[in-house]
């Protein structure tokens, strides 16, 4: 189970969410994207809404239905769990909550073994809805946009998923960064990226969740074509799997898989 | 007092705030610039963390200090009231305090004539402190991304400004939408402009509080300029003046104040 976050909005957190789920299906694994932003972005861009609110990750989370009730399967073997609007109220509704971290995981510890990878979309905050996705997840993935403010919310990343790992979820490990909207021709997103490297070389010595955490290779070009399938309801490769989009979410995913089966 | 906002992520609300409150107090304006993310990108786009988490916003939301004890001087016209990650908690306090999206408004009353502009820039999100800076304001300034996913969120956005209007602020109206990040060079840049005209458009003859928004015609464009400034702790005219970024920002401001007093 793999959290896909970070709080520092835009940087390509649902554009990866969809694109490795689609690649990671394309490859013949069971996927289940999960929804957890109010604003819904990764149920848009593979073209769904939910028919009426009263089928989504909300009613799953305030206890109405079970989550298998509200999958719905996007092609052979990618599925949604879609978000609403009404998702936004269950951050000061779950807040009071006891164990309010947990909802999550145990939601879906009925999803048993039927998926592969279950992947998570969170928002751009810290809120009780990202931290149920750190409290589920394996893995955390962080889509970092190389700009200098990119890095100074980095450290604050870095402490939340500590206190998960502490307090709540012990297992917890950064999978790694990958660089989204990469633009190679500036000096900006070369120096951010060798900070990077540093840091993550630095910490392999410290018994911390990001101590095997990789900067992967493959990076994630800026390319129209990525901002323009949402807008068709599917991810990069049924929209155009000819575009630099495609070849590098293709790439990552390649990356992604030779991590995974080497840890 | 203008608010900048738009709950999608990493759209140039920050850069927008910054830069605009910038270009006005080099115009002669008196500017201050509210910081409320508790993020906290605009204290830290200006080089201004507070010394000690004492002195932010934060305590000025919790009733703890007056406005004017956590105003910093950045030049001779512009000054910043900044952030700190504690601002994170005032989602859950102030979210069960009676009329909770007035106590911005209260606390910034002895603010008086002081001031020429205040702006906020807020956070991702639809949220206390978004709602806060709705009630408080005259204005609201839309930064927006010319891609797909914006223009879904657009139509919330619009249905927010509504319902502030009509219970909390009936004179809050939308000053315009600047494009941000803006490629011309892309068809979906120039498809996202004219759908929003053409909205905007149609909306002159509802009452609506868009009845008079305008799409500046001033765009920024994407330059990387802008996203190396916030390193530097200074606004893009002390960075770089000759930048497009800079240039971008001046015609923006032109035209901004030249709507400004036609109303
Ligand atoms: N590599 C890319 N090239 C061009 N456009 C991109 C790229 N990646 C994402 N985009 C576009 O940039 C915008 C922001 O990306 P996205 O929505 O994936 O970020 P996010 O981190 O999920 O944002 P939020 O914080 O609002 O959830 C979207 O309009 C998206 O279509
Ligand atoms: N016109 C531009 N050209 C290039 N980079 C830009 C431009 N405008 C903003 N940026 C950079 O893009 C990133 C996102 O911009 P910014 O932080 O202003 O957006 P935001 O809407 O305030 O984000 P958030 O939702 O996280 O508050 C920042 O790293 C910023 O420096
Ligand atoms: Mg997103
Ligand atoms: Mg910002």
């Amino acid at each position: 189970m793999l959290a896909v976050m970070n709080q520092k909005g835009g940087v390509g957190k649902t554009t990866t969410a969809v694109n490795l789920a689609a690649a990671l299906a394309l490859a013949g694994k069971k996927v289940c994207l999960i929804d957890l932003d109010p604003q819904a972005h990764a149920s848009l861009h593979l073209g769904v809404t939910p028919k009426h609110s009263g089928e989504t990750i909300y009613e799953v989370l305030v206890g109405e239905i079970p989550v298998c009730q509200v999958i719905s399967e996007v092609s052979e073997n990618l599925s949604i769990v879609p978000a609403h609007i009404d998702l936004a109220a269950s951050e000061l509704e779950l807040a009071n909550e006891i164990g309010r971290e947990m909802i999550l995981r145990d939601a879906l510890a009925s999803l048993g073994g039927q998926y592969d990878y279950i992947l998570f979309d969170c928002p751009p905050s810290l809120g009780v809805l990202t931290l149920n996705a750190l409290t589920a997840a394996d893995e955390v993935l962080l889509p970092l946009q190389p700009h200098f403010l990119a890095l100074h919310g980095f450290s604050k990343l870095l402490h939340s998923i500590e206190l998960v790992a502490a307090r709540l979820n012990p297992t917890l490990r950064l999978c790694g960064i990958v660089l989204c909207m990469y633009d190679r021709t500036t000096k900006l997103a070369l120096e951010v990226e060798s900070d990077l490297k540093v840091f993550l070389k630095e910490q392999r010595q410290q018994n911390v969740p990001w101590q095997e955490a990789v900067l992967f290779k493959a990076k994630i070009r800026r390319n129209i074509r990525l901002a323009e399938a949402p807008s068709f309801g599917t991810s990069i490769f049924e929209y155009d799997k000819r575009s630099n989009g495609a070849a590098d979410y293709l790439a990552f995913r390649e990356e992604f898989l030779s991590i995974q089966q080497s840890t």
